[in-house]
């Protein structure tokens, strides 16, 4: 079991490096680790995320949208581990600039190849990249109504 | 296994039956604040399975249902039926189209179907199992869960390790 | 004392609920109350919050962008209380649809008049309500470096 | 009171001496992520006194002083200035002009001072007193107080109350 435990945390290890520096630059630099790796099975699993030129001692010390990035790389690395047939993301792109908006959505573009993915958003830097849109209204107070949408409407 | 299509009907803000078709591979859900766009995901995590009132930010299943507004009373049951192509055959069934239903009614019975055939909540469960969605996989993500990764609060990362491997 | 706190408390509610009626609209209802009365100056603060058509329980079951609105809301009703010279508020704005970063935006024009803003934020619907605006930026990795940033770049 | 400047050199990511001015009534911050916005306001709140390391998101002081890249090295201590306009004559100070510093040296020794006279952390504190800002006043204002505030985390909405009243 411990043998089976740590091939998946490597992959996931090497997923994780991948993914991360696809959302950060190629100069960034990253790694996941147990806190104990004599009790895998038990352990913590530790993260640690340096953006170039900076030398973060924690991750906490990084900004919040450094770690928004990071933290979607971790979950991102575990998906790709085993992919599930849809993914549905609820408002993951708030706390990000529109640069790292843009390379969020490209790797989500990148996994739809294998997956579907629903996408909750409000910003127009998130719609401009999926395949279809249904707007959800509340023309009746209280009541939710569904409404595809035209992407013409958007601009 | 390919998403199809999502009826929402009862189910919290959701008082007159809604069809989402989710059959693109990526789909966009917009609208202004409080208009629903969370209680469609909420739909989702509950027609899989939920049994965790608190991740579907309530206090009891009861209120689930919808509650009723000035204009018009609440409603008597939650049913939310999310349907699916089988098409790599990913789950255990026969069937090319896969359509799993959950009804909770106001005097608290449930009810559970796998394409109109009633079931228990378990066999749903089970039908998941391996594909890598549950009420709780990594595949449904939010802003929370990114913060409680950051803080790993309870463990969360080794949970989602297992879950994953 | 109990009778200064019960003063401070009522003045509080009457401005929670006049900056929830900005922010939300007229028809939208709440209150603020203390869950132990006779004991006001040891007593746990409750909000209530009932947008339009709507009957939530709890302030939990609110979407994430009214419950932040209406946590605003009672921040700035304790501001109006005894207004701050400054106030300082970092990406305040992003769990809120344009409407809403429209009327959080003109309620911070109106209180400006006694005190002065810095917002940080990385919404333009945002950036055209201010006065003067800041670039941070890190050309340098790692070294922060702030620049006045011109009205006309931003479109 | 109004605000005139802030003046930030080695406090976090501000290796070389900034100058912001905060003459305006609304004034905007912007840029990408991890750029310094944040640590800007970073610096607001330590330079007004504040004292515990966690509201700075640091483990301890001196991780608040530049602690350099590949090409740079470390700064040997942290400065912030803030200069206001005594205008409505809320500071007691017979100045017009007020400017308020805070030295960390990598030694971990402090320097304050009021108008370039050193002084002690509480005539600063003593100085705002009064004024509505502190450290921890409700005039700072970010998302996880928002959040602490839904969840009355710690009796904050009481702790605010107490604060304003
Ligand atoms: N059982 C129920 N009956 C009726 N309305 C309900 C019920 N449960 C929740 N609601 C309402 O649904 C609304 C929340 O919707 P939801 O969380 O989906 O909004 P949202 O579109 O995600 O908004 P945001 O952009 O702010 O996150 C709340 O206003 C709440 O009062
Ligand atoms: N003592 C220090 N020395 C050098 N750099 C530091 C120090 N402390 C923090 N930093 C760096 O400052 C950066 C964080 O900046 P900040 O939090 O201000 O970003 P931000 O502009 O608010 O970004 P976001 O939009 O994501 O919130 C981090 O990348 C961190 O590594
Ligand atoms: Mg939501
Ligand atoms: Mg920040």
């Amino acid at each position: 079991a411990t043998e089976k435990f740590m091939e998946a945390f490597n992959k996931v290890k090497d997923n994780f490096k991948y993914v991360f520096k696809r959302l950060f630059s190629e100069e960034d630099v990253c790694d996941l680790f147990l806190t104990d790796p004599d009790n895998p099975l038990e352990s913590k699993v530790e993260i640690t995320a340096k953006p170039k030129g900076k030398r973060p001692l924690t991750i906490n010390q990084l900004s919040g949208g450094e770690k928004a990035l990071t933290s979607i790389s971790l979950i991102f690395s575990l998906y790709l581990l085993k992919p599930a047939p849809f993914c549905v993301l609820d408002e993951v792109d708030a706390p990000l600039d529109d640069a790292n908006v843009g390379k969020f959505n490209n790797i989500i573009k990148q996994f739809s190849e294998n997956s579907q993915f629903i996408i909750v958003t409000h910003k127009k830097e998130t719609m401009v990249h999926v395949e279809a849109i249904y707007g959800v209204t509340m023309a009746e107070p209280g009541i939710s109504k569904v409404v595809p949408v035209e992407f013409a409407s958007l601009n | 296994m390919r998403l199809s299509s999502l009826e929402i009907h009862g189910f919290k803000s959701f008082a007159d039956k809604t069809v989402i078709n989710f059959n693109k591979n990526i789909t966009g859900v917009v609208g202004p604040n409080g208009c629903g766009k969370s209680n469609v995901i909420d739909s989702i995590r509950w027609v899989l399975g939920e049994q965790r009132t608190k991740n579907l930010r309530s206090d009891k299943m009861d209120n689930l249902i919808f509650n009723g507004t000035k204009m018009r009373k609440s409603a008597n049951r939650a049913t939310v039926v999310l349907t699916f192509e089988n098409d790599r055959n990913l789950l255990p069934s026969e069937f090319t189209t896969v359509a799993v239903s959950r009804t909770l009614y106001r005097t608290g019975e449930s009810e559970y179907k796998i394409n109109n055939v009633n079931c228990r909540l378990k066999d749903i469960s089970a039908l998941f199992m391996d594909t890598g969605i549950s009420s709780d996989s990594y595949a449904i993500i939010e802003l929370s869960m990114i913060n409680d990764i950051l803080a790993d609060k309870e463990n969360v990362r080794r949970k989602l390790f297992e879950q994953a491997s």
